[in-house]
């Protein structure tokens, strides 16, 4: 499903460069469920972002099922990204003047779903993380987890192909966590391919495969990893 | 230093009441290390804002060194706050368009600090969390674990009697996690009062006294709780 090639991401800062990612070389297959751990500013953030089309690589290259990103267009991208593959943002991202609902229909906004029907499948969303309860709050009207199951609701909502979460437990109790984790990885065994940026070992420890990320370079879990 | 008695916090949302925090009795001893934890929505941050007199309770009593606090007013608080509360935020906020040392340097602007020794204190405090490599970028140029450095950094800088820091190490892997937590507790050992809401079991047992709230009561920790 996905094949990086020599992926780098530099970030120019005035004489200064940020070798965000250096030299990412990471295939993964269909319906794995892959952690990405590492210390804080390691790149696991940027290299969802690539991963997620929000972003474009300095160099190298970033196949998606066969097909090489960099020669797709805007509009191609925003399909591939609209149709295939769901975010959990490491901050969540809310609009803040929509209610939960409001928030988790976005996606099917964009993709021209009926009202009644998007009404429907964003409130069943919402249930499945436990916030029935809280269906007409706004971001600011809800607590740091609250908002962060809005956003795993937002993501799912739309039977993504790809899920990549950035620390989608990183607010959350140990119950909470585990009811979440339970949730994705059944959408895993039915062919989701997940890929999940963790600090916590308890959630790393549950992927099929561990990749490990120090400086902006694949130290564990990638291909042979060269001297 | 801290005393709460039956204090309450209730949103108002259209027709349904929420109510945060429900009766909530605490007394806090000056150089003590609490931590507060429980499920997502239980009134934790709720229960943080008010401490830091960044939210009013709705009805019950919160005394401060012996004061009553809502008998203060608007100026008299914000001096309390500025002059001996420290508050790491769940969610940071820093200020888009100025770089790591210009946030840290906030508090200071506020209490007429000169700007060389702003600058030297920011440095200083940037350090201390590991980033002085990373002074000059803004937040949107930083990880998601560098700006929650930049935040702690931030709530230490003016030396304040109380720290609040709401899931301070919620970004961070767990050797930045340590080290951030070694930082604050030297302060403590020195006469901090250090209050930390957190998820992590292992943050949680560093303290000296643990809280546990639910559904916004006190099941654990306070005084002697009530049948
Ligand atoms: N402005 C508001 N209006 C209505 N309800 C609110 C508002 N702010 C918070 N709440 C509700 O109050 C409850 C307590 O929120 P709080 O942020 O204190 O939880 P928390 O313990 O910090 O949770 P978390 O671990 O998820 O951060 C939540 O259930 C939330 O939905
Ligand atoms: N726009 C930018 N300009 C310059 N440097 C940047 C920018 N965005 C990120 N960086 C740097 O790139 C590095 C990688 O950032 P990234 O967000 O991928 O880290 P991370 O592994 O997700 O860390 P965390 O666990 O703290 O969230 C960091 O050191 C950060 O300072
Ligand atoms: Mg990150
Ligand atoms: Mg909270």
């Amino acid at each position: 499903m996905i094949e990086l090639r020599s992926l780098c991401r530099t970030y120019r800062m005035g004489s200064e460069d940020v070798h965000a990612l250096a030299n990412v070389t990471l295939s993964i297959k269909k319906g794995e469920h892959i952690a990405v751990v590492g210390p804080s500013g390691s790149g696991k953030s940027t290299l969802l972002n690539i991963l997620g089309c929000l972003d474009r690589p300095t160099s190298g290259s970033y196949r998606f099922s066969g097909q090489e990103v960099a020669e797709l267009g805007e509009v191609e991208l925003s399909g591939l990204r609209q149709r295939w593959i769901g975010f959990v943002f490491q901050f969540f991202h809310l609009l803040p003047r929509l209610d939960a609902v409001g928030n988790v229909e976005v996606p099917m906004l964009f993709a021209g779903v009926e009202r009644e029907e998007r009404r429907r499948r964003a409130r069943w969303a919402l249930e499945a993380v436990g916030l029935e309860h809280r269906l007409r709050h706004k971001p600011e009207e809800l607590s740091g987890g609250e908002r962060q199951r809005v956003a795993i609701a937002r993501s799912v909502v739309m039977g993504p192909r790809l899920l990549l979460a950035d620390e989608p437990t990183g607010n959350l109790d140990r119950h909470s966590a585990e009811e979440i984790m339970d949730l994705i990885e059944r959408m895993n065994a039915e062919g989701l391919t997940l890929i999940v940026v963790t600090h916590d070992p308890a959630i790393a420890q549950r992927a099929g495969r561990i990749v490990r990320l120090e400086d902006g370079r694949v130290v564990e879990g990638g291909p042979d990893i060269p001297p």
